[in-house]
């Protein structure tokens, strides 16, 4: 999957790619302050031939509110409520708003998910169908996150991490090695990295052919301007919390 | 009826001295769970002397028959639906010309039998035709389409084909073999993904009980059951012909906790398989309970006695201790019902008022009896109001009625009134399934308080779209009138409540998308919505009419059945089917005459018990030749009226 981080204070849009293999869990948002946890579980494109790459997408976006023990699995095929106790699934195939204590869930038929936690963090899933019978796509989510969010001093996460916007300067900019994309240099959390002018897609407003949100690029996965690894960001459940460094 | 040679053959090997049947074809046309169903039978006098030919079709007891028509010697006699006084005025008539003659059904547990007989010269052609419209019911996740198949005789052409068309797909459609071991894998299923036909047309070799026997083994109930795809839990939205019908039948929810007070009748009369059977079913039903459950048994006779004064929860401990109190219980003395609902309902109330009933769960009585109440309060109408006073609107009652000895209609009413169902269990062998099976339908409450709302101008009629809960396996039908919009697509909203959860549901229905698709179908049911609508809107209009407070309110009902069922052509417990020859020189009749046990149903709730109808009785003023016949002894609930009898019809 690749991100796209606005950045509102430096009026910037940074993105990278990330490629784990289908079946990890990203964790996205980590926030024990406020007992919110949005993982990402990956999913595989279909494999052509065995020697191609295969993508990853998010197949399966969970948000778990820890508080009132409240998990909302949104997958491509269904969308679970669970606490525990209980087991609620809906369809993409209806529009429809469901209320259990804290958390809100609002299903935009065949379109999106809005769930909002506390009246403080909500996330957005967008549903991408593709034609079944597609030799190498499937089915596939997107997660937009507002940062207006109300997350704790404790978030953290691939994108909770972005709640506490860091100091970033771009500067040394230069023609790159593809004449059609622009390089410089970045300098954020006390790294020099070489970013690549670049473009990825927003799909909120036409989920066909998206809007293009220019950004810079990372390259190695984020390496630099995430803090660590991503492989630091892979959690065993679709409810587990990042652990405390 | 048109035979092959071979066909032929068969009807000239099975000729005998008296009547052969040539054909016998029932067809059933299902669209979008509104159900037509034919029945057709070609009938020939080959005896040498005069005769009587009778044509009987159970029915179930929730269809309204739509039209009956026959045509004897080439002479046609067709159905219209009239008001009932019309009849009862013909019916007078022919009584004083000594020709008067009854059609009646016998009770079983979910039929009635249409009945009819002629008194034909030999050599006479018939050929008998009846019509009747039903709304499937869902029941533990399925629809099941039940047709009593009787030909009575071997009968050349025998056929019966059932036609599915649901527009949102078909999940799973199956044909148990419920006609006996004889027929098994005989029906012949074909199905699409919205799409399905069965055929079961056995040959005559096939319908003989034996090898040589001349006597059809043909007797019993064809049954199928299928159940339809569901995109969503926001339900289905069928708009066709000007009418709407909304289906709400949710899936993957978690059922809700339930507060249970059994109520058991252990009077006298309950001595021997009755109460065998309640035993028998009560431990499986409190086998189902869990620990999110709570419970408590009230066992009442004169006396009324609690196996536990509060409610306790539904351990393994304190279900195992009610099973064996149940188990000891030794039937015998009076009935004191009232008494017994009360104490029932103290339990729920101290329960609630001492903050043990969690608010989002369901709390039901299920009472269980077999009699009328003969100590205490024992005019029913006192107890109606004795409850209704008592009971708290999140509580429910159901009531479960044993046998004939108890006023049904009694039990279905206070049932009705406090957002409960009730159910008559038939005394046989499988008393104790018929309690089990209605516990089912109720022990997985899933939602509460249901409204299904259309925007302000869209919509006109609208059926009741306010339920006080929804079941699992079953499902919620909210129909009424489209009206005239610029929009091309009709919005429903539903609203709903779950364990901890509160829902807002949205579908919508393209205006014409469904009557294009009915038009690419051979065998689809067209104006299913237009009916479906009526039906709905009669059976709550008769239920309402039950609980009707004031002779006032009771008349204005009468006259909305009345309207709608002529024009909707069913013969309902208010109309009549006249049946006339082509010129209008001969004339039969249909009636639903008055059954002081008349009890109704709620067309959408989902969960309804079978709506008791009376003996459709037929009469003829005209022709000499055809003679009606007497018809046959009237069963325990039908006693023949007395000859002197003070009567106040129809209100």
């Amino acid at each position: 999957p690749h991100f796209i981080i606005h950045l509102p204070k430096n009026n910037m849009d940074v993105c990278f790619n990330i490629d784990s293999e289908p079946g990890h869990i990203l964790n996205l948002v980590s926030d024990p302050g406020a007992g919110v946890v949005v993982n990402g579980q990956l999913v595989g494109s279909k494999r052509v031939e065995e020697k191609e790459k295969v993508n990853t997408y998010f197949g399966t976006i969970s948000v778990f509110y820890q508080p009132d023990g409240i998990r909302v699995s949104v997958t491509t095929d269904r969308i679970d409520l669970t606490d525990g106790r209980n087991n609620h699934s809906f369809t993409w195939g209806a529009t429809a708003d469901i209320t259990q204590d804290r958390v809100k869930v609002s299903i935009v038929k065949d379109s999106k998910v809005m769930v909002t936690v506390d009246d403080k963090i909500t996330v957005m899933v967008l549903l991408h169908r593709v034609w079944k019978k597609h030799p190498t796509h499937v089915d596939f989510l997107g997660l937009y996150i507002p940062n207006n969010n109300q997350y704790s001093s404790q978030a953290h996460g691939l994108i909770g991490q972005f709640g506490q916007e860091p100091e970033v300067r771009v500067f040394n900019l230069h023609q790159g090695a593809d004449p059609l994309k622009k390089e410089a240099t970045m300098e954020v959390k006390g790294n020099k990295l070489v970013v690549t002018r670049g473009w990825q897609k927003d799909y909120r407003r036409d989920k066909k052919r998206g809007s293009d949100v220019f950004c810079w690029f990372i390259h190695n996965s984020g390496k630099g301007f995430i803090d660590g690894h991503y492989a630091n960001y892979i959690v065993p459940r679709l409810d587990s919390f990042l652990p405390l460094p | 009826a048109i035979l092959t040679s071979e066909e032929q053959e068969d009807f000239e090997a099975i000729r005998g001295d008296d009547i052969t049947v040539k054909s016998y074809k029932v067809e059933s046309r299902i669209t979008s769970r509104f159900c037509h169903t034919t029945v057709k039978s070609s009938v020939v006098n080959s005896g040498p002397n005069a005769q009587s030919i009778g044509f009987n079709v159970q029915i179930p007891k929730r269809a309204f028959i739509t039209n009956f028509t026959m045509n004897v010697n080439g002479i046609m006699f067709v159905g219209s639906v009239k008001e009932k006084t019309v009849a009862r005025n013909l019916y007078a008539q022919a009584r004083a010309r000594g020709k008067a003659a009854g059609l009646v059904r016998a009770n079983s547990q979910d039929m009635e039998t249409f009945k009819t007989e002629v008194h034909v010269p030999p050599g006479s052609k018939i050929e008998f035709e009846l019509h009747y419209q039903e709304m499937m019911q869902r029941k533990l996740g399925f629809y099941e389409h039940s047709l009593y198949l009787q030909p009575g005789r071997l009968v050349p052409q025998f056929q019966v084909d059932v036609y599915i068309y649901e527009p949102n797909g078909i999940a799973s459609v199956e044909t148990p073999n419920t006609l006996g071991e004889h027929f098994s894998g005989m029906a012949k299923l074909t199905s699409s993904k919205d799409k399905a036909h069965v055929v079961f047309k056995p040959s005559l070799q096939q319908q003989r009980k034996c090898e040589n026997c001349t006597t059809s083994a043909i007797d019993g109930i064809f049954t199928v059951r299928y159940d339809v795809l569901r995109d969503s839990n926001a339900g289905e939205l069928h708009v066709s012909d000007g009418h709407f019908v909304h289906f709400f039948a949710p899936a993957n929810l978690s059922p809700l906790p339930k507060n249970i007070v059994f109520v058991i009748d252990v009077s006298g009369s309950m001595w021997g398989v009755k109460m065998k059977q309640t035993v028998e079913a009560m431990q499986t039903i409190l086998d189902d309970l869990t620990l999110d459950d709570y419970f408590s048994i009230v066992d009442f006779n004169h006396n009324v006695r609690c196996w536990s004064e509060e409610l306790v929860p539904g351990s393994t401990i304190q279900v195992a201790e009610a099973k064996k109190y149940i188990q000891n219980i030794k039937p015998n003395g009076g009935t004191n019902i009232n008494e017994a609902l009360m104490r029932a309902v103290q339990m729920l109330v101290k329960a609630s008022n001492q903050g043990m009933i969690d608010p989002r769960s369901v709390s039901m009585i299920m009472l269980v009896s077999d009699g009328d109440p003969t100590v205490g309060e024992i005019k029913l109408s006192a107890i109606q109001k004795n409850v209704k006073k008592v009971m708290r609107e999140e509580f429910s009652l159901f009531s479960l009625g044993i046998g004939f000895d108890v006023d049904y209609d009694f039990l279905e009413r206070i049932a009705m009134e406090n957002r409960g169902v009730a159910q008559r269990i038939y005394t046989s062998h499988d008393a104790s399934d018929q309690i089990r099976r209605f516990y089912s339908q109720v022990s997985s409450p899933l939602l509460r308080k249901i409204t299904v709302q259309f925007p302000e101008d869209s919509v006109s009629d609208v059926t009741q779209n306010h339920f006080d809960k929804y079941f699992s396996g079953s499902e919620l039908v909210v129909a009424g009138k489209v009206l005239p919009s610029e929009s091309t697509t009709l919005n429903s909203f539903t609203t709903a409540f779950a364990d901890r959860l509160d829902l807002s549901l949205q579908t919508e229905a393209d205006y014409l998308e469904l009557d294009a698709a009915l038009a690419q179908q051979q065998h689809a049911f067209t104006g299913f919505a237009r009916q479906m609508w009526a039906y709905i809107t009669v059976n709550q209009l008769l239920a309402e009419r039950s609980l009707a407070p004031t002779a006032g309110k009771k008349r204005k009902i009468t006259q909305r059945i009345l309207t709608l069922a002529v024009e909707h052509q069913f013969v309902t417990p208010l109309t009549a089917l006249l049946v006339e020859s082509e010129e209008a020189k001969e004339r039969l009749l249909a009636d639903s005459p008055r059954d002081p046990k008349q009890g109704c149903c709620a067309g959408g709730s989902g969960m309804v018990g079978p709506r008791q109808r009376t003996p459709v009785q037929m009469v003829h003023s005209i022709p000499l030749w055809v003679q009606m016949t007497t018809p046959a002894p009237p069963s325990h609930a039908e006693r023949p009226l007395p000859d002197h009898i003070t009567i106040v019809e129809n209100d």
